[in-house]
């Protein structure tokens, strides 16, 4: 059907995307 | 602060796989609308069987997460023979890099080495695992997984909410609440994957969009606890959020198009959560059968077990004295028979008895080795052949027979000419004293006159005619 890209834009982010979660 | 689980046991619930009933045969999906701030539409799957029905699959196909690949859950599903799909686990929208533990069809795809975030898949076995598990965990080897994603906040554990001690362990590295907080507490669209009671797949889905309509995750745990759902994990939402029927979206995606906002679009995601029709586990059945409505046939007279991979040759177990192999008993060296319990007839060897024995004169051998040199042996070969030690034994048992045998003889010799000569003086002797017209006077020496009875005597002896 071709719906076509979206804009990836309703983000739902757990952890913020600047910061990745690491071991202590 | 957020540790790393290398090894060990964490927390999870397990459930042990539970045949279907007959008439769960089908995935079941009933579609709602329901009021929690306002109207949210959704869907909520049931699937029997799971080891056989569901699959966790890598964007556009195997190889997608590795190539960090995304596709919508239409394209990944559609090829796929998806009944029933939806977005699955969280990825870097940037990269497209799969994130958590990722077991696909039985391959493992990713790992999270360990970071604690909420699990859920199946082992090969069939049990349904739910809940945070270590590093060695994800990697066993007894029974390892064979479908497996992350999800972020363990939903219900065991028919409890398990929303608060899921923010404890699943944390935010900098104690930031803020954004981890948020995400659990916003409206937004929503997936879920779980299992009930009856250990039924249950796949959850409902539109929305963040801030503005939709439902948070206590109300997600809440809906689905009055569904029956015992253990549960969050998925990837917002606009990731996608329901696919039969290849075909039959959800409202809240990301708008490129090309125009005024439509909306579904995102292309990373791995996709698929309800289909039975499949066996492995799908070949391990090369050694063929798959009906997800149960393997095993071909061959040999083959058994529920994937095919078991040789099972019958009781006896080719009587110890063989490999079972899948074309029957492989017989040692000295046996042979379909069970392995039959000697080596007279003549042959070998693995099977395929071998004959190359001994002279036809004579036996060794079952096992094939090997002349033995004391049946010894007692079938020629004189000839014997060994010189045995030969001179012989030789002189011979000679010793030969002069035992010539005294014999000699003594008997004797004897009879003994014997003859015996017989012959007795006969003379008895010829001595015969009446008859003869008889026989010992001469005598006479130097003078004979006496009177003597001269009587020799004239009645002289007169031949007397009588």
């Amino acid at each position: 059907l071709g719906w076509g890209p979206s804009l990836d834009d309703d983000l739902l982010l757990p952890y913020p995307r600047a910061r990745a979660r690491s071991a202590r | 602060d957020c540790a790393r689980v290398r090894v060990g046991s964490r927390r999870a619930r397990e459930l042990a796989a539970l045949p279907a009933t007959p008439d769960a045969r089908h995935p079941a999906v009933r579609t709602f609308v329901s009021h929690f701030r306002g109207a949210v539409p959704g869907h909520l799957t049931r699937a029997a069987e799971p080891l056989r029905t569901f699959s966790v699959l890598e964007p556009g196909g195997p190889g997608g997460c590795a190539s960090r690949r995304r596709a919508t859950v239409e394209e990944t599903a559609r090829p796929a023979g998806c009944s029933v799909a939806q977005n699955g686990g969280f990825f870097r929208m940037a990269t497209g890099e799969c994130l958590g533990n990722v077991v696909s069809d039985g391959r493992r795809v990713s790992s999270s080495g360990g970071l604690q975030n909420a699990q859920f898949g199946i082992r090969r076995d069939g049990t349904l695992v739910t809940g945070y598990l270590s590093e060695e965990e994800v990697l066993d080897t007894e029974n390892p997984f064979v479908q497996l994603l992350s999800g972020v906040v363990w939903l219900i554990r065991n028919g409890s909410i398990y929303i608060n001690e899921s923010q404890a362990t699943e944390c935010d590295e900098t104690q930031e609440t803020g954004s981890f907080n948020k995400f659990v507490n916003v409206v937004s669209a929503r997936t879920a994957v779980g299992h009930d009671r009856k250990g039924q797949l249950v796949l959850f889905h409902v539109d929305g969009q963040t801030e503005q309509r939709g439902i948070n995750l206590w109300e997600m745990a809440e809906f689905l606890l009055k569904q029956d759902v015992v253990n549960a994990i969050n998925l990837d939402g917002g606009g990731s959020a996608t329901f696919v029927l039969n290849g075909t979206l039959a959800s409202y995606p809240s990301d708008h198009c490129q090309d125009n906002n005024m439509w909306r679009c579904p995102r292309s995601v990373s791995t996709v959560v698929c309800v289909h029709k039975p499949r066996c586990q492995p799908p070949d059945c391990n090369g050694h059968g063929t798959c009906v409505e997800g149960h393997c046939q095993c071909t061959g007279h040999f083959w058994r077990g529920a994937t095919c991979d078991e040789l099972d040759c019958g009781p006896s177990n080719c009587s110890q004295h063989g490999l079972c192999t899948e074309t029957g008993c492989r017989c040692e060296a000295g046996w042979t028979g379909s069970n392995c319990s039959e000697e080596c007839p007279l003549g042959w060897h070998g693995p099977g008895c395929q071998r004959p024995c190359e001994c002279e004169h036809q004579c036996p051998c060794d079952p096992q080795t094939g090997n002349c040199n033995l004391t049946q042996v010894k007692q079938c070969l020629q004189p000839s052949q014997v060994s010189l030690q045995t030969r001179e034994f012989s030789l002189l048992t011979g000679t010793t027979c030969l002069a035992l045998t010539l005294a014999l003889v000699f003594l008997l010799l004797i004897s009879i000419v003994a014997n003859v000569s015996l017989l012959l003086g007795s006969r003379a002797e008895r010829s001595r004293h015969l009446d008859g017209s003869y008889v026989y006077h010992p001469l005598q020496e006479m130097n003078g006159e004979l006496s009177a009875a003597e001269k009587e005597q020799l004239g009645e002896t002289c007169n031949p005619f007397k009588d």
